[in-house]
């Protein structure tokens, strides 16, 4: 369970401020299906870096299954990150010198609790869900933009998260592939992870339960969508 | 003018091969304005480094407005380059540690017939018609992936080239900006700016003329655009 209340972000560039979040208020609850929709600009990858503990909001409150993220020293949000979060990043951010299968085994060989008796099955079956079983070896920059993508999209599954934070996962996949991403995301919603998707992409949000529209920092719409 | 003829482009991947191109005909006459597509790997980007002299095929000629471009040196196939042709990359490359109004203005700075008496202006001018004006002094970290994204596009048109590459222009972009940024296209097109655009979004094919369809290394389609 989520909850932000009257998240503020501030950024100074110069002497000017930009205020990419205006008070957000957002309470999302387990085993929901979120799409976060919005103009460039407009404070998404803002609002999800805060819900993934990677960013300090400037004021306001954010609980994470009741636990108060902004009271917690580093090592507990990073520990609270590890145990509960899977984020894919708007630009991947894989590891530039480590194979496709190395990217994606990563997170579970620094999990403190051990809890993955073999990382390496696990990062072979990740990959292959997503469509790079013969890809494992290569290097991001030996893969396509989408198959980086898909990489950034098995890392964030592979630890078997709670809540998983995809930011326009599906930006550089073909039609085809994006809806084999989405059923993938749908089947593991169906048994209980919480899913929050940036897209720009009607098509992606007609996947969630409920569309959330943000403009200049705030929230300006926040319904259900309605099945096609 | 561009003409491919039998472009074909293997990689080495530790013992085996991947065969991204496998023998590619294709003429673009000046003034075109053609969509690429095709499912995520199909070999679209390896396709676009081909047309955009950044990268040599395996075999097969490349004629770019009838200049054997294999048969050049490296510093007459960068002024090549620079004299005609913008790319908008797939990941953006901008550089990192100067401003978007830097990034834009380097192509010009570095063009060895200073065609441009005011480099500066001009960027400014370029930003601003991708809604930028008030993002000049971010570095690319400091902008939203959108943001960064049009940076990308502003400073593939800045040097006004003759033939546009694009590789996923709107990728990162929500559905008004990608209007902006499509009409914007089309109005250069209408200028005479022959237009390649990698996509994978039927909305944004609907604004080519032609379409080319990629699928493991080959074109398996190639015909006009039926205007809705
Ligand atoms: N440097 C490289 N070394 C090895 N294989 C590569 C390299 N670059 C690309 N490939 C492979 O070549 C194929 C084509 O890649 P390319 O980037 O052209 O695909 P694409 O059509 O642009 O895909 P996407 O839509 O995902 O961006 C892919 O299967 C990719 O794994
Ligand atoms: N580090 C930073 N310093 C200054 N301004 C920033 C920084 N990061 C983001 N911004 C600004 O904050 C605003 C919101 O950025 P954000 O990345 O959240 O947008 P977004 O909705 O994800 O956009 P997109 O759809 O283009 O990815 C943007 O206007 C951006 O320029
Ligand atoms: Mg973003
Ligand atoms: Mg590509």
């Amino acid at each position: 369970v989520v909850e932000l209340r009257d998240i503020r972000r501030d950024y100074a560039v110069g002497d000017a401020v930009v205020h990419a979040l205006r008070g957000i208020n957002l309470r999302i609850e387990r085993g929901e299906m979120v799409a976060i929709m919005g103009s460039s600009g407009s404070g998404k990858s803002t609002l999800m870096n805060t819900l993934g503990c990677l960013d300090h909001p400037t004021s306001g409150s954010f609980l994470l299954d009741g636990v108060a993220v902004e009271a917690l020293d580093d090592d507990a949000r990073a520990d609270l990150r590890n145990a509960k979060l899977g984020f894919v990043f708007q630009g991947f951010n894989l590891l530039a010198r480590t194979t496709a299968l190395e990217n994606v085994a990563l997170p579970m060989l620094y999990d403190r609790h051990a809890r993955f008796a073999d990382p390496d099955a696990r990062a072979r079956d990740a990959l292959s869900r997503v469509g790079l079983a013969d890809r494992l070896t290569h290097l991001p920059n030996e893969l396509s933009g989408g198959q980086q993508q898909r990489v950034a999209i098995a890392r964030a599954l592979v630890t078997e998260p709670k809540l998983l934070l995809a930011d326009e996962p599906t930006g550089n996949l073909d039609s085809h592939t994006t809806v084999e991403v989405m059923a993938l995301f749908q089947a593991l919603n169906d048994q209980g992870l919480t899913v929050v998707i940036v897209t720009h992409e009607d098509e992606v949000a007609a996947y969630c339960k409920r569309s959330v529209r943000l403009h200049d920092g705030e929230i300006v719409s926040d319904h259900p969508v309605v099945p096609k």
